[in-house]
């Protein structure tokens, strides 16, 4: 379970202060599928920033499986993420040295895994998201929504308990975001996975179990999907 | 007016030979709201830098305007660029360093604009596109929806004759991009402004005057709107 009570965080812009998060709280349940709609700018890449430890409460607490994510130092929330957690960037965020292949098995270098391993499963990853012909290609050789995909496949392939997915259909095509909302949606119930994810596409935010928007850093409506 | 001839484009990475664009012939009119789709990977992003000059072709012909680009020298695209064309890119392309308004007074600089004009006109456009809050902001400090409409201010700011938009509204939410979609169509009729736009949102294409439809790099489909 997932706590995120009356969170408050605080950007400093020369002499402005920018409230991106200004009192907000939800509960996310185990194996649930959670979304989290909103405005641009209304605060949705800086909760889940938060949640993940990637960046600092100014306020407020989060309690992932009991422990408090706000009270961990920089080593523990290294550790924590390694072990549990499943990160897909709005900007994709991959290593641009590395290839499509070396970039999603990276989480499983930190789990200790032999190399053929992570490499099988890295690969088996990439054919999943449909790129294995895109294994040996850096993400400068790839098209916006392939990089997109190497993200997915990233955030998947060391098994998370949690996986914290922000817009990851926003360059896919619509029959690429189905697929990856039906791959969610099955790991998510299979293997009691907990997904988080944010999207402006209320078609993609359809699958979810719950829906919570937010508006101006506080959320303000939580709707739960009514074919479950 | 914009002709595409039987453009080739084939990338290499390592043995292999991707053809990102494989034969795809097009035409756009003076004043046309021209939409681009198809499948992430198919070739859209390939194409509109290849019209814009921003890569070479590997076999084919470009003319804009009687102009031969894929014939043109660095220094000749650069200055045609600058005089013509406004690009939204798909992955935003903001300078780091810069502020949203910098960013957006950019290309005024290369027309020899005074600074004091500059800063006006961008600030106009910054207000346009409900950023104005967020002059002094850099890249990072902006949310990635925030990012793509500063993308979008600096695309516009100079009145282009032409304005290639790749994936302008994958990170604005629905009110937004009908916001950003209402712009680019009172600009393409008022001004007379080309616009061809990338994009995998049906509701988006639906601006449009004409739909040209990708698939492995050939198009394959062209589509007029029955609105106009
Ligand atoms: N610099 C490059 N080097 C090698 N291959 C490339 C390069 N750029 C693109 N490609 C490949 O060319 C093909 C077309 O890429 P392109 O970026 O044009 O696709 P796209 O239609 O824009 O896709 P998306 O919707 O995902 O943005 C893809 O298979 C891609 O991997
Ligand atoms: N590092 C930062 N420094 C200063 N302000 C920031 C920073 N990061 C975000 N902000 C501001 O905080 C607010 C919330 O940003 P956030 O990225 O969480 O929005 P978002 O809901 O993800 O928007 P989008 O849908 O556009 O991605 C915005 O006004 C943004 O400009
Ligand atoms: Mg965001
Ligand atoms: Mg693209």
């Amino acid at each position: 379970i997932i706590e995120v009570r009356d969170i408050k965080k605080v950007y400093r812009v020369g002499e402005n202060r920018i409230r991106a998060l200004d009192g907000l709280s939800l509960e996310i349940y185990p194996g649930e599928f959670a979304c989290i709609v909103g405005r641009s700018g209304s605060g949705k890449s800086t909760l889940l920033n938060l949640m993940a430890g990637l960046e600092g409460v100014t306020k407020g607490e989060i309690i992932i499986a009991g422990k408090h994510i706000e009270k961990m130092n920089e080593k523990e929330l290294i550790l924590f993420r390694q072990k549990n957690i499943g990160f897909v960037f709005q900007s994709f965020n991959l290593l641009s040295h590395f290839t499509a292949l070396e970039n999603v098995a990276l989480p499983l270098t930190f789990r200790g895994i032999p190399k053929n391993v992570r490499k099988k499963k890295a690969m088996e990853m990439l054919e999943f998201v449909g790129l294995a012909s895109h294994a040996k290609h850096k993400p400068m050789q790839m098209s916006g929504g392939q990089q997109q995909r190497v993200g997915i496949a990233r955030a998947l392939v060391a098994n998370p308990k949690i996986v914290f997915a922000d817009e990851p259909t926003g360059n896919l095509d619509s029959k690429t975001s189905m697929d990856v909302m039906n791959l969610i949606t099955d790991i998510s119930h299979q293997r009691h996975t907990t997904f988080v994810m944010v999207t402006h596409d209320q078609n993609m935010a359809a699958y979810a179990d719950k829906v919570v928007s937010v508006l101006d850093g506080k959320n303000t409506d939580v709707q739960y999907s009514k074919t479950k």
